[in-house]
């Protein structure tokens, strides 16, 4: 007969790795270095650190290619009981919430953890202090994977000899150091382009010394969570906040629990719906509440969401990060003005270096580098939306850019919620409204390179004479 | 502080539903019919039942675009006290096992019903018996996504008037016909092609019906449930082989747990990472089990993974399944002989139907077919190893084949483990073997197609004397 039977997201993730970005050892030892950099970052740049990170990959085995990856940041830490189930259960986070961040799964240490745990058999170490406190706490751990929870194989603490804050995080794995050596470092690399505000150093198993130092010393603007906005309304969501029993009437539950939802607002929508806003959230029927849901749908005059949930680059910091790597002739940025998708704010910016230092193009487009709240995207360029706008619908030749061409347009899109075709955030779905954003972003960029380029010819040819 | 929580699994599939294919309401119809079709599918045909399979859509609100979607088969139906669970819990399935099917994750049912519910608040109504019983069971569930369990708010049973066996599933979902209408139509009409020997009829919102009538009567081999190959190996799989207890001996484990693996192979292995035959598995340090596991993975004499896991569809379906929908002038298929690819079998299919009702390809490259484990891939074309590999790695004139022209190159890839790209089933990824055991297989039938169509060009200039 058949077998019918649940498994753990555990299981899930370790049967179907693959999906979240651990394919095979070169793959897997990038994915791992990534995860383990975005969670630092995270734990820095999100809360008004300036982020010292390193990054160290060590071969561990002489007959193996088993790699220790280390990473260490100065960030905020993990409070000592929360860090198990953080490394150790799948789908734990601290980023559930309405707020950019580069994490948002509840995934990425744990499926890298995993995958060392079943290559190499080797636990992961963590070691981590919030500020403040007096000691520092360190633990050894595996996943019980069947379970979906951690198993603490060592733990302790000890007193803190010096001010520091931060977390130590490391893996062995399976990896293949040679295959992933190059993609690794443009990882790096593109990962510095934006966070000229961090000192980043990169030690390889060959040991190589990379060391990004700290060109500017401000931060952007920290994310701050903010309440859903009604047009992220579905049954689901209304339930839960009547569930939560916090309001004693349906308007104080639009009123408070929702942005953009003021007085005026509330009772119109309650009017439309035929609710009267006294009425107790939990005496609903369920056909009311579907009607209300479809009302705050419909509604078109709310305020758009809230662009304080973002952090973006801002143009002083992409300028100073191309220029950092570049050295370019020319360099411009813009961050676009907030935009919205399903209750969903985004923020579109864009750079284009040119010249100097800058590496030459194919010759069928520019270089493109993409991000995602400020994440670096390596792989699956051909189905990002980003591609498809700089491939097929830019006529660089209008810009006066002959291809090939020394010339990189960084494209960075931050939100609240990021359209990722997959768990691996690889690359961007074509989501309308986004595509419109990036494009008319890149052109306005564009425009600027070509009143350069324009000059520039000019200036040759007068020079010429 | 942060907010450090643990999500269930249907609460990450429900806030990451897009990626699970449901991101806007007409890719959301499309996906909830592929989900329960395909489970019809796997309800029959890996069970030596020719598949009757009715699918209904119908508007089911004259306001809100509703759609209720109904999808009964003539399957092996689902023991009733298993009902719930199957579309109540993410994460559960019958197909966790190593056999080719249609269903692989434990997820289509429930996301489809997830969307459904939060959408527009109806339940899911399940009507269900197997062959044999006396009693068709029913039930109106909901999914508590929060626990991720299923909360039954109706059921019950009644005595079977008639021979009946198969499962009736109905959701309804928000949708939008009129752009989902031709993708949707499209999916059917290709799982019309690789399935002549089912019966299958389509109901519209605008009660059009469309039948596709059984052409064959044999089914392809059904696949059957096999042990892993010791290519399949790492720590986590040998752990779980000990602790299942049920092996007295290292050497036992070996050879009962594992396909190809014999006396000589086990002794080999056994030999080579120092362990003693008569070892008791549970006192096997986890160092040995490591040395183990690699011995294991480097051994290079082991008798291939057996294609008993794997139903292919053959050459006579694919030749009726073209014939039955394009009655081209020349229809050729090709059933490769199994491959492998880390301790997984796979089979590829390759079929090509020229000129007759077969519609014109466009200019750069032949229409494509694609499927995985019978299932039709219409969704991110861009990205798959197929697409790859017809439209840049064959020169089609060469084949004289001039584009645009009436040919449709179907391919099939069928294995115990498809390597999707996403948990929405719509690419497979580039791995190395099964690019290359595609690309021989498109070849194979395309020099079949070019010694007709040579022929042909010579008997019309025969003629024109
Ligand atoms: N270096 C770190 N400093 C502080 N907290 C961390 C660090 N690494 C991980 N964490 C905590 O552990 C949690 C789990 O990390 P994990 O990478 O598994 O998921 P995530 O970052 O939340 O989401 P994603 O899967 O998208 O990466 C994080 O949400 C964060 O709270
Ligand atoms: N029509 C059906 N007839 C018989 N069993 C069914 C049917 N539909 C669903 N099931 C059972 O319910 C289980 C869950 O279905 P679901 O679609 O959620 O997951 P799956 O098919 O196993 O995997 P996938 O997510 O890849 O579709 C199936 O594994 C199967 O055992
Ligand atoms: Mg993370
Ligand atoms: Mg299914």
């Amino acid at each position: 007969g058949e077998q019918y039977r649940a498994i753990s997201p555990a299981e899930f993730f370790y049967k179907y790795r693959e999906i979240a970005g651990f394919s095979n050892p070169a793959r897997a030892l990038y994915q791992t270095i990534r995860e383990l950099v975005e969670n630092a970052l995270d734990a820095t740049d999100a809360h008004n650190i300036l982020p010292d990170i390193k990054i160290v990959i060590r071969r561990a085995d002489e007959v193996n290619p088993y790699y220790k990856i280390v990473v260490e940041d100065n960030g905020i830490g993990i409070p000592p009981h929360i860090v198990p189930e953080a490394f150790g259960r799948v789908l734990f986070s601290s980023k559930y919430v309405l707020r950019q961040t580069r994490g948002m799964f509840g995934l990425g240490a744990k499926v890298a953890i995993l995958y060392g745990q079943i290559t190499t058999g080797r636990p992961v170490e963590i070691v981590t202090s919030q500020p403040g406190l007096k000691r520092i706490y360190y633990f050894k751990l595996r996943i019980d994977i069947n379970k979906n929870q951690p198993v603490i194989l060592e733990k302790g603490s000890y007193r803190k000899n010096r001010e520091w804050h931060g977390t130590i995080v490391s893996v062995t794995v399976e990896g293949d150091w040679s295959k992933a050596k190059s993609r690794i470092k443009e990882y790096i690399m593109r990962t510095a382009v934006v966070t000229p505000y961090a000192n980043i150093v990169f030690i390889s198993p060959e040991d190589e010394i990379i060391y990004y130092k700290r060109t500017i010393n401000k931060l952007p603007r920290p994310p701050r969570e903010v309440k859903p906005h009604p047009y992220g309304i579905d049954l689901e969501v209304l339930k839960r906040l009547i569930s939560s029993g916090k309001y004693t009437t349906i308007y104080d539950l639009l009123t408070k629990s929702f942005q953009s939802i003021g007085d005026v607002t509330a009772r119109t929508l309650l009017e439309r719906a035929g609710i009267d806003p006294s009425h107790e959230p939990a005496k609903l029927r369920e056909d009311k509440l579907l009607e209300l849901t479809n009302v705050m749908k419909q509604y078109e005059k709310y305020r758009p969401p809230t662009s304080l949930a973002l952090s973006p680059l801002g143009e002083e910091v992409i300028i100073a990060g191309l220029k950092r790597i570049y050295q370019p002739e020319f360099v411009e940025a813009i961050t676009r003005r907030p935009a919205a998708y399903e209750g969903h704010p985004f923020i579109v910016e864009v750079g284009i270096a040119y010249g100097g230092r800058t590496p030459i193009s194919t010759d069928r487009y520019p270089t493109l580098l993409r991000y995602a709240n400020k994440i670096p995207l390596l792989y699956d360029e051909g189905s990002d939306v980003t591609t498809r706008i700089v491939k097929e619908e830019i006529n660089w030749d209008n810009y006066l850019v002959k291809l090939p061409a020394p010339i990189v347009v960084l494209v960075h899109l931050c939100s609240t919620k990021i359209p990722f075709k997959g768990v691996g955030k690889e690359s961007i779905a074509d989501v309308d409204v986004i595509h419109k954003e990036i494009k008319l972003a890149i052109l306005e960029v564009a425009r600027r390179l070509r009143n350069y380029l324009s000059k520039k010819m000019k200036e040759e040819e007068r020079r010429k004479k």
